[in-house]
């Protein structure tokens, strides 16, 4: 956009504009497929934030294709046209803030998918202190283990393609965390549960620990999704 | 995945309308 800029400054000393025609053509070709592909989203997303925002980012890209389109059509008509000019800028910056909006909000709703997987293990982590028999921990276990796999596979997955080196840094770091806590809280349920059943001799240790392990995963857990959450723009001032 | 893709062609193809742009006037100036 700022090379258009520049150019149309330089329009003033009376250069023409070549024929746009096929490259405006494209852009309008990708803006379709772009349009397309983004309802076919709107359609199967069950996220109500994605649905809402999303179609105001595609009218934009759509509008600014048109825009492009007019200025085309009259560049060809008129090489030294002046709001042709105009046009061009604000058709290119159209396509590219739309774009930007657009992939901003498909984003959003990645980490609104990763985050509910997180809050998952969240809620089974509070029910860590109302376990008193083997019976319910196995349950436990059956219930937190494959949410516990499916948010640390999304969370590696989201460190992996995130390129703010020290976001990814922390979710890297809080998930190996949570790695190494899980094992170690079950076995201070066991623990828990084994000395109820023995006659409660130093229950309330057994209870506290248990309880601090089950909070520092939340902790962690919190960790991540503040994280995710985060984004390098806001970070960097949103310049 | 097909939005990402989406995505990029449109930055090409308009990098491209501003490279046609900016290449032609250059030979003129």
């Amino acid at each position: 956009v700022s090379r258009l800029v520049i150019l149309h400054e330089e329009a003033e000393d009376g250069n023409a504009m070549p024929d746009l025609a096929r490259p405006v053509q494209a852009v309008s070709l990708a803006v379709n497929n772009l349009v397309k592909v983004g309802h076919e989203t709107i359609e199967s997303s069950d996220d109500v934030i994605l649905r809402q925002d999303m179609p105001s980012a595609l009218h934009r890209v759509e509008n600014a294709a048109t825009l492009l389109q007019q200025a085309s059509d009259m560049l060809r008509a008129d090489p030294y046209s002046g709001p042709a000019r105009k046009k061009l800028i604000e058709g290119s910056r159209g396509i590219l803030q739309g774009t930007s909006a657009l992939l901003l909000c498909f984003d959003e709703s990645e980490v609104r998918k990763i985050v509910k997987e997180c809050k998952k293990v969240l809620d089974y982590l509070g029910v860590a202190e109302v376990i008193d028999t083997m019976e319910d921990l196995v349950q436990f276990l059956r219930d937190i283990s494959p949410a516990l796999s499916r948010a640390a596979r999304e969370v590696a997955a989201r460190a992996a393609e995130l390129t703010h080196p020290p976001h990814a840094d922390t979710l890297t770091r809080c998930l190996d965390s949570v790695k190494q806590l899980a094992p170690v809280l079950i076995c201070s349920m066991k623990i828990y549960i084994h000395i109820l059943t023995e006659g409660g001799k130093g229950i309330e240790e057994a209870g506290e620990n248990r309880n601090y392990l089950a909070q520092k995963m939340a902790d962690e857990i919190h960790e991540i999704i503040r994280v995710l959450q985060l984004t390098s723009y806001v970070e960097d001032g949103g310049e | 995945e097909m939005i990402l893709e989406a995505a990029k062609s449109i930055i090409a193809a308009t990098s491209a309308l501003v490279r046609a742009a900016s290449a032609a006037q250059r030979e003129l100036i």
